[in-house]
């Protein structure tokens, strides 16, 4: 999966890939103050494809806040509800919207899930359906965090620590591999990073083509730029 | 193509028809395996991208493996059941700029022949003054029979015809056989096994390469030619002799980071030269952008020696850097020559034209591709054409190609290399001379039905107008056509008659070719003309419009974008089927993925929303 990190503010977006096993759980967000937690799933191509490369997405995202006693699954197949005990499934084919007192849900059929919890947090989950017989792709998700203001100062994770911004200057434009893809050097956490302009696409306008997003890229797995490695956000189940 | 000794590649022929300007050509290739095991052989050919497979064929041990051409979703479901069995299907991938290439290979038995037969047929386009067709060869041995042959009939007679091969050097030119006479030429090229070979003690071959054959037709009328065959009828009009309209062009340059080096050298030189070929009665504006838009001048500038020179210093000193706003840029060329119109600068006659080019997407200002298409749209109102370059991989050439077709005008792909220069320039020349506006053809109602396009926002010097057609009564022989269109000075209006003529008589050896081929041409140019139509409109007019171009694509078996040619082939030994698959690339499929489009230096540009995002997906 890509990772992207938009920040409007200076008019500018980092971004980075994240790869693992097929089957590896990630965190990525983790309030321990809000009782806030996001895990995400990572599955594989159904073959491997001819150029060899194994590509993997998120198909399984598991999404708690404890103080307001809500939980969510959500998988390429359904969406789960827990609130209060109380259990419902919704599926993909419908479009619903239902408001509780701790939340509001709307599924747009077939494309997007929408996710307001109260006094804290927004997302949206974007539904991407492959063509059901292609030999190689299958379903996967996309999160995306909307409003992420009343996140408490400590909340962490692969897209958490990005909450609250990060500090960076990039210098040095130098041609890259390739003319139209210069290198820079970004100083981000005390370290000096080889980056590359690219994009990464935007899926919430155009969920088939995506809509391009300058960004810098940050090679191997976003080392550097993370705290720690990719590794250390491995979780063993999805709540 | 085989790199094991014990396959022995018995023929490679080429064999190339063109009846006005509709070319038919079929690729037979046999291979024999000399080993005493079967053996995988590969058959690849490369074929103009404008170019529809028609036919397929293999044969094996005295079966033949014929293709048929299906519906692409219901081909699919094949290519899934092959894949799944873990059998490869054949591809079809672009190659370079004006070829795609097909491959497919096949499971050849001990001391057995295969026999490959690829058809595919294409309607030759009119290019500063000549036709072109193109045969990329590359057998990977020395081949016993290596023949290419090429017959054209024009019965407007030939003007000038040149054939030559990339890798023939000035002594072996002569290896090829032109033989022309009025309305007929015929070209040959046979080389033997020792006239291929790269030296005298190796078995590299010199094949390798392009055979070339640049033509043109005489143009005697100014109704143009029109040809009558079974029931059907061809209209090609580019008259002799006519004026050249003045215009008045403004140029718009993206000059955001993504240009900087190359690409921008290349710019500044290809503006030079174009400048400088500007005609004293054109006007001009030079509008360049990033996020910010500057204008040379104020208003467009007549394109006076002293006016280029000065231009000229201007576009020597453009600088990159930056990020890109097409649709202010754009806008702003628009209300430019809107003004300076109004404000009567311009000649009343002339043309109005923007040329953009651009290598990436808007990422400032109005950045979704769909407003920008329909601000400019909005803003140009019919009243200019719109052109656009797009430089390199990264740009969304459907964004450009979608947006000129609204704006009566046309996009090209600019591919990165060294001869980018001479590319921009090319494209200049094709579309820098209209000698008409406005063109309409026109038919009696009562004589003719199913017509493709017959009104033209131009015609422009050295290209030419089709139109085909099919009669309602297949007995008429003959019909009025009259054609209009507005001329540098006067209206240009002229009509004749057209009347079939004997193409027994014309051609007495030959009458077996000329059964249907205006036919197919008709087919080819509407299927064309239904898939741009296809791109754009409103919803109701481009299914429609798609719904047809499959219909005539299964009918006339052209392998377009909306159809598969499947090929079953012969069982395994363990009794799976695998079929082969031959698709047509659209242009989006052509794009080369890359993560790069639009860099820069964070500057200014603007996100939709001012609430960060944060996200992980997939591509």
């Amino acid at each position: 999966p890509h990772f992207l990190i938009e920040l409007p503010n200076r008019d500018d977006a980092l971004c980075f890939n994240i790869n693992d096993l097929p089957g590896t759980i990630f965190n990525l967000v983790r309030d321990p103050t809000s009782g806030i937690l996001v895990n995400g799933q990572i599955i594989g191509d159904k073959k491997i494809p001819p150029n060899g490369k194994i590509n993997t997405y998120f198909w399984r995202f598991g999404i708690i806040h404890r103080t307001l006693g809500v939980g969510l699954e959500v998988s390429t197949q359904d969406i789960s509800v827990f609130q209060d005990r109380k259990y419902l499934k919704l599926l993909w084919s419908d479009t619903a919207s239902i408001k509780g007192p701790n939340m509001d849900l709307l599924v747009t059929k077939d494309r997007s899930l929408t996710v307001t919890l109260k006094d804290s947090v927004k997302f949206v989950i974007l539904l991407h359906k492959v063509w059901e017989k292609h030999p190689y792709h299958r379903d996967y998700l996309g999160f995306y965090t909307l409003d992420s203001h009343l996140f408490s100062s400590s909340v962490h994770g692969l897209l958490g620590q990005f909450y609250h911004g990060i500090d960076y200057e990039v210098t040095d434009l130098r041609p890259g591999e390739v003319p139209e893809k210069p290198d820079a050097t970004m100083y981000v956490k005390g370290q000096a990073l080889n980056v590359t302009r690219g994009w990464q696409r935007d899926f919430r306008r155009d969920v088939k083509n995506g809509e391009n997003v300058p960004c810098w890229f940050i090679h191997n797995n976003g080392t550097g730029l993370i705290d720690g490695n990719a590794t250390d956000y491995i979780v063993s189940g999805l709540f | 193509s085989t790199s094991d000794t014990k396959v022995e590649v018995n023929s490679v022929v080429v064999d190339c028809t063109v009846t006005s300007r509709f070319a038919h050509t079929v690729m037979t290739s046999v291979a024999l395996n000399k080993a005493n095991s079967s053996q995988e052989i590969f058959f690849e050919v490369e074929l103009p991208k404008t170019a529809f497979i028609t036919n397929f064929s293999m044969e094996i041990e005295g079966e033949v493996y014929a293709g048929e051409v299906k519906e692409k979703e219901k081909a699919k479901k094949q290519y899934e059941k092959a894949v799944s069995s873990g059998q490869t299907a054949g591809i079809v991938k672009a190659v370079g700029r004006k070829m795609e290439k097909f491959s497919v290979s096949v499971n050849v038995a001990a001391k057995s022949n295969v026999t490959f037969i690829l058809t595919y047929e294409e309607l030759l386009e009119r290019k500063l003054g000549q036709y072109e067709i193109l045969i990329r060869v590359k057998p990977k041995s020395l081949v016993h029979r290596f023949q290419i042959v090429t017959d054209i009939y024009e019965p407007q007679g030939i003007a000038f015809l040149d054939a030559h091969a990339t890798f023939l050097s000035n002594e072996l030119l002569p290896l090829v056989e032109k033989t022309v006479t009025d309305k007929k030429a015929h070209i040959s090229f046979s080389p033997t096994m020792e006239q291929q070979r790269k030296c005298p003690d190796c078995d590299g071959t010199i094949i390798d390469g392009d055979f070339i054959v640049k033509y043109d037709v005489n143009r005697e009328q100014s109704l143009g030619d029109i040809q009558i065959v079974n029931g059907y009828f061809v209209h090609f009009f580019a008259p002799p002799d006519l004026p050249r309209v003045s215009k008045n062009v403004a140029f718009v340059v993206d000059r955001s980071g993504s240009m900087s080096g190359t690409k921008m050298r290349q710019t500044r030189e290809a503006l030079q030269v174009i400048l400088d070929d500007l005609y004293e009665e054109d006007y001009f504006a030079l509008i360049l952008f990033d996020s910010d838009i500057i204008s040379w001048k104020d208003s467009l500038t007549k394109a006076t020696k002293e006016n280029v020179a000065e231009a000229i210093i201007y576009v020597k000193n453009i600088e990159t850097g930056g990020v890109t706003n097409i649709n202010d840029a754009l806008l702003l060329a628009v209300n430019m020559l809107d003004k300076d119109r109004r404000e009567k600068r311009l000649p009343e006659r002339s043309i109005d034209m923007i040329i953009l080019l651009t290598d990436g997407m808007p990422n400032s200002g109005e950045s979704d591709p769909r407003k920008i298409q329909e601000n400019v749209r909005a803003a140009i109102g019919g009243r200019m054409s719109l052109y656009s370059l797009g430089f390199g991989y990264d740009v969304d050439y459907s964004f450009l190609d979608v947006m000129c077709q609204q704006n009566k005008g046309l996009a090209r792909r600019i591919y990165e290399a060294s001869d980018a220069t001479l590319q921009l320039q090319g494209f200049y020349e094709e579309v820098s001379s209209p000698l008409l506006l406005d063109v309409d053809l026109r038919y009696p109602d009562n004589a003719v039905e199913f017509l493709t396009t017959n009104h033209f926002n131009q015609l422009f010097n050295g290209s030419e107008i089709v139109v085909a057609g099919r009669l309602k009564d297949d007995q008429i022989d003959n019909f009025l056509v009259e054609v209009f269109g507005q001329g540098f000075e006067d209206d240009f209006t002229v009509q004749g008659q057209a009347s079939a003529v004997d193409w027994d008589v014309m051609y007495p050896d030959e009458e077996y070719i000329f059964t249907n081929f205006i036919e197919r041409l008709w087919a080819y140019l509407t299927i064309q003309q239904l898939l741009d139509k296809g791109k754009i409109g409103d919803p109701g007019d481009k299914a429609n419009a798609t719904a047809k171009a499959l219909d005539m694509s299964l009918y006339y078996g052209f392998v377009t974008p909306l159809t598969s040619m499947v090929v079953t082939k012969p069982e395994t030994e363990d009794g799976t089927e695998s079929p082969l698959i031959a698709e047509k690339l659209t242009e989006a499929q052509r794009t080369q993925p890359g993560i790069s489009g639009t860099w820069a230096v964070p500057a200014s540009y603007q996100y939709s929303t001012y609430q960060p995002v944060y996200v992980v997906d997939g591509d």
